[in-house]
Parts: structure tokens; C-alpha cells; sequence
């Protein structure tokens, strides 16, 4: 393999709130920095809106219904057909491959392994502290602790004194100085698992979202032509401690408006948090002069409904379930090749309130599925473009429910960099 | 081809009305799953029969549907389904 290496960045429950998808509020400053130098979709899709499921379809560019992964107790290559994912296929092609926290959702759906070893040269790497995630590690009111939905701590206080993102960033970073001088192109996949409930982050980024300032959504009740069959009661909140403390109604009961407020300041708060980890690993791969040479691709397994329709989570079609961030960084095409002594991603404090306001990098605003990923990453790395499938595919290892979405790029109407060219 | 201007996306239930389960239903309890197409136009939504024995969808069978106009009602709060069954394009859809 002679192509670019390839940075994979996917977040867990992010829905497109960030500033270079015209969200005033949220602070996402290196994810912005990103986003000015990639393709940015704005109109992009997951085909599931659960972990699993939509991880595995992404991964495999299958349906679910194709995948037979509707929720989390199966392994594909049993149940359904051998499919290749899209590690396996770089790792087929010469590539190294790697991941780091959560890249496939953990535990039987990807064979209690990742899916390695087929997907990945060396064995995944997952944070000490994922263990933490949903134990008591609250300190409430009252000075105990608690496992609940709104989890802002103090990182020297929780257990290990670190949190699961930080601990992917570090692993990733030196993965990444491990790679510099190999021969070999590699295929870093990176996880990050907040905003993912509960939203337990370092404290000081709730500084960033005074709760006066944080609006509701703007149609919080559930439509009454809803069918009922459409709409999800959110259990899994119900079972956080501070949110039974509320005694809420099971299905439909609203959430006290105060404490939507600050729901949904912890979960700006979270994406804040998890900017300044893209923003440490993107600063790294500049640091290590690997930029020029790097495509990264950024999204997340779906959205999650912030109290639009009355619901607070993900588990429905809605499009605030489904939508999610892609944007893809392509060296030398989406942004012209850095310069020696150059910085493409500077690190950028989110509490810098002089913080540069970046352009939004160029729009697509065709719609897209992140099936689409198989066939495009593959594409941008110049590896055969794997074919389309037959309606049916259970017996087909290698091929893909939908077509590259690099013909949405322009590149072709794009300035030729003369860096580039030299 | 118009297949590359759609999104499609789906989720199973285990009952028309929700329950402790409808969030996440193991396979065996799954016994609907709406399936959803986008356009840049509207999302067009039908819950229909599933069955998890064989992975099959009755779409002769429909539960419930939903259709959401992006122009008139961007945050999909007006489903208008119900008043669009006698639509010709509707019915075309079905």
C-alpha cells in the first residue's frame, strides 16, 4: 500500500451541535479548525440509531437489515455472512490498523474482541477507566456519591484520576508516534465516548454554558399526530439516580424544565470536552508532520433528541436521532498541503474566548448515509472501490450498500494547490 | 440515480405503544420496524409488521406512518400521513 494513512474519528451520541454546523452556542473550536479544512455534509445520515447496530452497519457498509443487527446480542459474521469491514479491508491492503476506545460497540456484537482479529493488526486498545463510566463517581449535594445523568467532576477526584477520552487520546497519540517512520500506511480508529450518557466530564467545562443562557428545545412536547409506535420513552435516563429522583411519569411524563436546562448544558458541556480531545489528537498528528499525508474522517454513530418531541434520547428516526457530523480532510484537496513549519491543527482552548471564528470549510448538502463510508474511504485511499451489492449480499463477503460520496466533493472545481503540484 | 438523493434508516419496537422495552427490544421481542426514506423534501416514515424468525417485513402490514415536509415543518413536528393517505403519491409510495 502506498496510499495516505487514514485518521478515523467516530464520537458516540453526537448530533451535529457544533459551531461549524451553525450552532451559536455550542464551543467547538478544533472541531470547527477541522471542519475549515475538510468536506463538510450537512445533511448526513446513520441507518440505526443505536450503538451496535449502526457501528456494525457503517463498519461493514451493510443495512441492519443486512447486518441482521437490530440490537446488541449477535455477531454478524455468525448470524448474517462473513462481511469485511472497512479496517479489514485497509488491513487486506497493506495498511495497519489500530483502534482505540469505542470503534465497534462492545461486547457480542463485535465477538467480545472488536471483530479482531480480522479488522485490526494489533489488539484494541480500551481505557482502564471505561469501567467507571456507570459506577458512583457523582459527588452530590449531599457529598456522597452517585451514579447519575449529570456528572460533572473534578479529574483528580474520580478513579485513576483520568477519564476514558483522555486515556484514547494519549493511547492514540502514541500510536501515532509509533507510526511516523513506518513503512507502512496505517488506519487509526479512534472512538470517543462522550457526550454519551451520562455526561461525566471535567467540571470546568460547565463553566462554558451558564445555565441562563441555555435555551429548550424548540418544540419539546410530543407532536399529537405522533403515533405512538414512533416515540421512544427514554428508559435508560429514567434509571440515573438525580433523574428517579424526579419521579417522572413512565412513558410520557415531561422533564421539569430546569432540569432540561441542564441536561442539556452537560451535554454541551460534554461536546466541548470531547472537542478539546480531537483537538489534542489532531494537534499531534501536525506535531509529528503527519497532516500532509493524513485523510481524517470525523462522525458519529447517530444523533440524540435533546427534548425535541418530548424525547431525551436517541432510539427513534427522527432526524435529530439520525443526523450526524461527517466531514472529511483530505490533504492537498480540501485544504492545501501544509508548509514546512507550518500548523494545519493548531491546538484551540475552548475557554479562549478570542478564540479564531472559522470559516464553515466547504458544504456538501447532498444527502448521505454513513454506509457511504466503506466505499469512499476506500476511494480517497485509492484502493479498488469495493462493488456495489446485489439486493441480497448474504453471501457476498466484499462489497458495499452505497456508492462513494467523493463525487460530492468538487474536487475538480477546486484552485489547484501549487504546493501540491510542486 | 435518484437512489443516491435518498437516506434510508429504521428501528424496530417491540409494541405500537411504548413500553419498558421499545427503547432497545432484544430480536426475539422485535415485532415492528419503521422504516424511514429522506429526501431533501420530506421523511416519509411506515411501521410495519416484523417478523424476527426470518427477518422479514410485512409491508402489507402497516401499523402506522409518517410523513414530514422539510419546507413547511423542518423539525418534524406535523404528521401528516394520515391526512396524505388519499394522496396519488402517497399511495405510490406505499
Amino acid at each position: 500500500a502506498d496510499g495516505p494513512n487514514v485518521l478515523f474519528v467516530v464520537v458516540d451520541d453526537l448530533r451535529p451541535a457544533l459551531g461549524s454546523y451553525g450552532d451559536d452556542l455550542v464551543k467547538s473550536p478544533n472541531i470547527d479548525q477541522l471542519a475549515s479544512r475538510s468536506v463538510v455534509f450537512q445533511n448526513a445520515f446513520a441507518q440505526q440509531a443505536v450503538c451496535a447496530p449502526s457501528r456494525v452497519s457503517f463498519l461493514t457498509g451493510r443495512r441492519p437489515d443486512t447486518t441482521r443487527l437490530y440490537d446488541f446480542n449477535s455477531y454478524w459474521r455468525a448470524r448474517a455472512g462473513n462481511y469485511s469491514t472497512i479496517p479489514q479491508y485497509f488491513k487486506e491492503h497493506g495498511y495497519v490498523t489500530m483502534s482505540v476506545g469505542k470503534v465497534f460497540h462492545p461486547g457480542i456484537s463485535s465477538n467480545h474482541s472488536d471483530d479482531s482479529p480480522y479488522s485490526w493488526s494489533i489488539p484494541p486498545f480500551h481505557p482502564s477507566t471505561e469501567k467507571y463510566e456507570n459506577t458512583k463517581t457523582c459527588r452530590g449535594k449531599d457529598g456522597k456519591l452517585h451514579a447519575n445523568l449529570i456528572c460533572p467532576v473534578d479529574v483528580a477526584d474520580v478513579p485513576e484520576g483520568t477519564l476514558p477520552d483522555k486515556q484514547s487520546t494519549e493511547e492514540a497519540v502514541r500510536l501515532l508516534e509509533r507510526m511516523r517512520n513506518q513503512n507502512s500506511p496505517f488506519f487509526l480508529a479512534v472512538g470517543y465516548h462522550k457526550p454519551h450518557i451520562p455526561f461525566r466530564y471535567p467540571k470546568e467545562f460547565q463553566k462554558l454554558y451558564p445555565l441562563e443562557n441555555i435555551t429548550l428545545a424548540p418544540d419539546p412536547q410530543i407532536p399529537i399526530e405522533l403515533p405512538p409506535v414512533a416515540y421512544n420513552p427514554w428508559m435508560d435516563i429514567r434509571q440515573r439516580e438525580d433523574v428517579q429522583a424526579l419521579n417522572i411519569s413512565v412513558p410520557y411524563g415531561p422533564i421539569p424544565v430546569e432540569f432540561q436546562r441542564k441536561i442539556r448544558q452537560s451535554y454541551f458541556a460534554s461536546v466541548s470536552y470531547l472537542d478539546t480531545q480531537v483537538g489534542l489528537l489532531l494537534k499531534a498528528l501536525d506535531d509529528l508532520q503527519l497532516s500532509n499525508d493524513t485523510v481524517v474522517v470525523f462522525t458519529s454513530d447517530h444523533g440524540w433528541s435533546l427534548g425535541e418531541h418530548g424525547e431525551w434520547a436517541k432510539y427513534s428516526n427522527f432526524d435529530v436521532a439520525t443526523r450526524v457530523p461527517l466531514m472529511f480532510y483530505v490533504p492537498g484537496k480540501t485544504a492545501p498541503f501544509v508548509h514546512p513549519g507550518e500548523k494545519r491543527f493548531p491546538y484551540i482552548s475552548p475557554f479562549d474566548s478570542l478564540s479564531e471564528v472559522f470559516s464553515p470549510g466547504v458544504q456538501a448538502t447532498e444527502l448521505v448515509e454513513l454506509l457511504c463510508l466503506f466505499s469512499t474511504l476506500s476511494e480517497l485511499a485509492g484502493l479498488k472501490v469495493p462493488p456495489v451489492c446485489p439486493s441480497s449480499s448474504f453471501h457476498i463477503d466484499l462489497c458495499t450498500e452505497a456508492p462513494s460520496i467523493v463525487k460530492y466533493f468538487n474536487f475538480s472545481e477546486r484552485e489547484e494547490d501549487g504546493y501540491s503540484e510542486g | 440515480s435518484p437512489l443516491d438523493l435518498v437516506a434510508y434508516s429504521q428501528y424496530p419496537r417491540p409494541a405500537v405503544f411504548p413500553q419498558w422495552n421499545s427503547d432497545k427490544p432484544y430480536l426475539k421481542d422485535i415485532k415492528i420496524m419503521g422504516y424511514s426514506i429522506r429526501t431533501v423534501d420530506y421523511r416519509f416514515t411506515v411501521w410495519v409488521k416484523f417478523h424476527p424468525e426470518n427477518f422479514t417485513a410485512d409491508f402489507t402490514n402497516v401499523q402506522a406512518g409518517e410523513l414530514y415536509f422539510v419546507a413547511s415543518d423542518p423539525l418534524q413536528d406535523h404528521n401528516v400521513y394520515n391526512r396524505s393517505l388519499n394522496d396519488l403519491k402517497l399511495s405510490s409510495m406505499l
